[in-house]
């Protein structure tokens, strides 16, 4: 799976 | 992005609108803490810093966090202005600086990392966690509240809820664990608790939300 930079859930 | 996380958002975006439409429809904020929309504000602003640096990674994020920021900076407005006759002081006096100074020691004892936006990011999430109290407590003294603002505290609620079966999803499918999201939000949960509990015996019955 391809890592989000930083927080991706608001 | 999985199913409970959808729900969880629109549940959130829902909130919003049911407050925006409780004051339109009674013209008035009675019974709304100022104070817990202060907080939530508090809460975005420090959250969503990274809508500057991030705004092409997620079109839904970035839309998504900018609609909380303003549509709540704008509830803030309502209430200070067009419905201020309807703010209550006397009853919305929680005090509010122990929970954003408890959120600011949890923030600088843990936070990811030690930058601004990672402390900030921190603080936002323990403070979301809690910035619900005075809301609670308000209703707690009036003992009462309208249909309509159950239904908003009810969305309000559902959404960290429906958050909880998400990060258990990525945990178990993406191997994706965020410990202070989840020990927040679980906390942010229980806090409902009683709040739900009412609302499913009282409101889903069709009778009036009322303390017992």
């Amino acid at each position: 799976a391809k890592k989000a930079a930083g927080h991706d859930e608001l | 992005m999985n199913l409970f996380r959808i729900l969880g958002d629109l549940s959130h975006l829902v909130s919003i609108f049911i407050l925006l439409q409780k004051m339109r429809s009674t013209r008035s904020c009675a019974g709304i803490s100022l104070r817990t929309q202060i907080l939530y504000l508090m809460v975005y602003c420090t959250r969503y810093l990274d809508i500057f640096w991030t705004f092409n990674a997620s079109l839904y994020n970035s839309s998504m966090k900018l609609v909380f920021i303003l549509s709540t900076a704008y509830t803030i407005y309502l209430m200070r202005t067009v419905y201020k006759t309807a703010l209550d002081p006397q009853i919305d006096t929680f005090a509010t600086y122990y929970l954003v100074g408890g959120a600011g020691l949890l923030a600088v004892l843990f936070p990811y990392k030690y930058t601004v936006y990672e402390v900030l990011w921190s603080f936002s999430i323990w403070l979301e966690s809690v910035a619900i109290l005075p809301q609670l407590f308000m209703l707690q003294r009036t003992g009462e509240a309208e249909t309509i603002t159950t239904h908003y505290l009810f969305a309000l609620g559902a959404y960290r809820a429906l958050y909880i079966p998400n990060w258990l999803y990525r945990w178990f499918l993406e191997g994706h664990f965020d410990p202070i999201a989840t020990v927040a939000g679980i906390i942010q949960t229980l806090l409902y608790s009683d709040f739900f509990y009412i609302y499913y015996t009282k409101v889903l019955k069709g009778k009036k939300f009322e303390l017992p």
